[in-house]
């Protein structure tokens, strides 16, 4: 979910 | 991963270590506000849901991620559980009644307008990202209501801040370097989050310029 949206920040 | 991120990570372990410090060197959990923490909680278990899609192991970066992330939501947990157990006795709950429910409201309100995609994870990360921009208000609130703040608390505050501003730097440098153009909604947010820092390192550098204590007007 994470990787697919390109949110790999906290 | 930067320096600019990296930097404002460990800023932002470093606030929660001196949250825990000032808690348990002083028994006392006076000056700080619980409605805050559990905003912060909030934000961190609405956005920090991938952690159980995500295989720890996939990358260096998810790896460090998870580390983070069970980092943030177990001291999280552990901050409200000194706050509201151990250490109740010194909460100071008659200062402390800044209405987060409408905090929360206007977030999910906001989630609900404004998203990237249609998708009960995406909504709930835009949740989280509304939210954290205005998570600090409770405590700066509780603050002000107090008078004098306690240096260990401000200096969680300048962290929090510190943290905020450099992910601003990191953004840039990920714009220019990754070319990322859809992140506008962490852009805003972020930026406004940072504005509210900002207003506090102004009272912050202004206290110790003159040497004393912080006060807030």
């Amino acid at each position: 979910v994470a990787a697919e949206s390109g949110h790999d920040e906290l | 991963m930067n320096i600019f991120r990296l930097g404002g990570d460990m800023l932002h372990v470093v606030s929660i270590f001196l949250l825990l410090l000032k808690i348990q060197t002083s028994h006392s959990c006076a000056g700080l506000s619980l409605k805050t923490q559990i905003l912060y909680m909030v934000v961190f278990s609405t956005r920090y849901l991938d952690l159980f899609f995500t295989k720890p192991w996939h990358s260096a970066l998810t790896f460090y991620n998870t580390i983070m992330k069970i980092l943030f939501l177990s001291s999280s947990a552990y901050t409200i559980y000194l706050m509201q157990k151990r250490y109740k006795h010194t909460y100071d709950k008659v200062h402390d009644t800044f209405r987060i429910q409408y905090l929360i409201a206007a977030a999910a309100v906001l989630a609900l307008i404004f998203h990237l995609r249609l998708t009960v994870f995406e909504i709930l990360w835009a949740f989280s990202v509304f939210l954290e921009s205005v998570a600090i208000l409770p405590q700066l609130f509780l603050l002000q209501e107090t008078g004098e703040v306690e240096n260990i608390t401000s200096h969680y505050i300048f962290c929090l801040g510190g943290y905020r501003t450099l992910y601003i730097f990191n953004w840039v440098w990920r714009y220019f370097t990754e070319h990322r153009r859809n992140q506008w909604l962490a852009w805003g947010c972020g930026t406004v989050q940072t504005l509210i820092y900002a207003d506090f390192f102004y009272y912050y550098i202004l206290s110790r310029k003159q040497g004393k204590k912080l006060r807030l007007p």
